[in-house]
């Protein structure tokens, strides 16, 4: 089963499409393995945990706005596993 | 498992066999009301089943209603269970239900993507596409969404079977789509066409892959605002609402602009709620509430489509 330890989802606040233009040159650079889960503003992306910090110092050189919605997104996930066990 | 429809738990998420054992119960206990077609076969060879809400007549004037066309996004097959349940619940209780099931049918189908859905409950729950195997490539599956024949390959997709948005190889290429395609086609009488994504909160109308306005684009806009508001008013939720490209970004290929350019005047789509904490891992408990507020939408729709024939 898929493995999300350690990956996080940030919400990120652009100001304006000039760093909204800087928040989508992330999604080319593969080796990030970025999944967008919303393009529009905010923008909600998952960060496995190998790209975490090449992300945020990505966001804080050019002053993006931005938080982690979700900590620990295999936490939710669990639950979420756990909740369906319970009622069926 | 549940021995009926009253007893089915509409407060969790469900495996695909679930669903389908959920779908098989609904028609068994309303015969004169539903029925089940299988309009095409998944890529790994799945049903693709769709419910028919019908009063009786022949082709009569219809309203197609799909969920899940995204693997990942959970909450909109939950939403099509519950809205499946509603129809039959309303059918004789609620006027505007009533009045647009004697004259007109509702065709569902909750899980347009069933090979990704089982995957989500089985491998990985962030899968988004089909499971189409892509020749030449290691990378798995379509996304439904860009394998329309509408502004096919532009913007907004991509032709790479490694990406989110990987368009296939031609429109309609991918059985889950063509079945679709295949259905509204032979019908020919759909009126309205809403395909139902999370989460954004938008309810949103063509086009998404030309900045050119849909010609009905005044008319779209107003029966959006007033769905909208429906949609607030039993908890507030607030929804943006437009056309695609203008609301949110260039998107080829999808599922609305194709049925607008085959004459179906009130295709939408619905990005549901979003509470801004989870995401696809919407908590259970926010299913029925968020199937809630977007009926009320739906019937704006439904009821707007039945009231303004063409």
């Amino acid at each position: 089963k898929g493995d999300f330890h350690g990956h996080q989802v940030f919400r990120i606040v652009p100001k304006d499409d000039v760093q909204l233009a800087l928040v989508r040159v992330l999604e080319d650079i593969l080796d990030l393995e970025l999944d967008f889960w919303r393009w529009v503003t905010p923008v909600d992306v998952r960060v496995p945990s190998h790209s975490l910090q090449v992300v945020k110092t990505y966001l804080e050189n050019h002053c993006i706005k931005y938080f982690t919605m979700i900590k620990d997104l295999q936490a939710l996930l669990d639950e979420e596993q756990r909740q369906m066990k319970s009622i069926a | 498992p549940a021995g009926n429809t009253d007893t089915f738990h509409y407060t969790t998420y469900h495996t695909l066999s679930e669903i389908y054992s959920f779908q098989d119960m609904l028609v068994a206990e309303n015969p004169k009301l539903v029925s089940k077609t299988v309009i095409g076969q998944s890529y790994e060879g799945r049903p693709l089943n769709v419910l028919k809400f019908s009063t009786g007549g022949s082709n009569r004037p219809a309203i197609w209603i799909d969920t899940g066309i995204h693997a990942r996004e959970w909450v909109t097959q939950a939403s099509g269970i519950v809205f499946a349940k509603k129809i039959v619940t309303e059918y004789g209780t609620d006027s505007a239900v009533t009045e647009i099931l004697n004259r007109m049918d509702v065709f569902l189908e909750m899980v347009v993507n069933p090979d990704g859905y089982h995957f989500t409950h089985t491998n990985n729950r962030m899968w988004r596409k089909n499971r189409k195997q892509n020749r030449g490539s290691t990378c798995v599956g379509v996304d439904l969404n860009r394998n329309w024949n509408a502004g096919f390959g532009g913007h907004g997709s991509s032709n790479n079977p490694c990406s989110e948005i990987y368009r296939g190889t031609r429109a309609h290429s991918e059985p889950e789509v063509k079945s679709i395609v295949n259905f509204v086609r032979s019908h020919g009488n759909i009126k309205a066409f809403i395909s139902i994504h999370s989460y954004s909160q938008m309810l949103l109308f063509p086009y998404g892959y030309t900045r050119k306005p849909a010609k009905d684009q005044a008319e779209l806009d107003q029966v959006a605002q007033k769905a909208i508001t429906a949609l607030a008013s039993l908890y507030g939720t607030s929804y943006r609402y437009g056309s695609i490209i203008t609301t949110i970004y260039q998107s080829s290929g999808g599922s609305i602009d194709w049925t607008y350019n085959q004459g179906i005047k009130y295709s939408y789509t619905f990005e549901l709620r979003d509470t801004g904490h989870f995401g696809f891992i919407l908590p259970a408990n926010q299913i029925v509430p968020t199937a809630n507020e977007t009926w009320l939408a739906l019937k704006v729709i439904m009821d707007h489509t039945f009231k303004n024939p063409y």
